[in-house]
């Protein structure tokens, strides 16, 4: 599933 | 991964051994608002649902076990095993204003119309508000135990160290992210006046009272 924004965060 | 995110994490994880700290040692959780460990429980389990198809490494996922993990031990901490030490009367803010706000904000806020990044969104709105319960109820009681008060600001302090982390990533990346940053910012505002008692009285040996 691809995500808009990168999400690495917490 | 840069200091101020490291040491923003490394407080959160503080924050949650101090409050089972805090819990197992008096073997009670009066003080601490079940309603918002409830909210954090939920915060975690809609923004990490990612967990399962969505790689960004392996500190990442372990922080991601432990934290959803963590939040619902709390949970079954204070709604069986303490549920004698838990005090409802004290635990009065109405999470539904809460719920209902975030839940509409992030349909019409979001990063794109898919239930992964709705999710995301409501869990970002929602953790910026899930500690006005505890903070509710603090006001209510007008004091709180020392050990109370050091998870608050661990907590707290987390937050702060996550707008400098921005800061810095804006500047060395470019990164930006918009729906975080208010979030966030708003986040860290509603500690502003724990901060300010936490810093004039338990830094210096006092007990955290409110004024009356």
């Amino acid at each position: 599933l691809e995500t808009v924004t990168i999400k690495d965060e917490l | 991964m840069n200091i101020f995110r490291l040491t923003a994490d490394l407080m959160h994880l503080a924050s949650i051994f101090i409050l089972l700290l805090k819990i197992q040692k008096t073997r009670s959780c009066a003080g601490i608002s079940f309603k918002s460990q409830l909210l954090y429980a939920l915060v975690f389990i809609t923004r990490y649902i990612d967990l399962f198809f969505y790689w960004v490494s392996l500190y990442n996922t372990l922080m991601k076990i432990f934290f959803i993990g963590s939040s619902l031990y709390i949970v079954y901490l204070m709604q069986v095993k303490f549920r004698a030490t838990n005090d409802p009367v004290l635990d009065t803010f109405r999470i539904e204003y809460l719920l209902a706000p975030c839940a509409l904000l992030a349909l019409v806020a979001n990063y794109a119309f898919t239930a992964q990044e709705i999710l995301w969104a409501f869990s970002v709105y929602l953790e910026a508000g899930a500690i006005l319960p505890q903070l509710f109820m603090l006001q209510r009681r007008g004091e709180a135990e020392t050990i109370t008060t050091h998870y608050l600001f661990a907590l707290g302090a987390y937050r702060g160290l996550y707008l400098l982390n921005w800061i810095y990533r804006y500047w060395a990346e470019g990164y930006v992210d918009w729906i975080a940053w208010i979030a966030g910012l708003v986040q860290t505002g509603l500690y502003t006046d724990f901060f300010y008692i936490y810093y004039t009285k338990v830094l210096k040996g006092q007990k955290f009272e409110l004024p009356a």
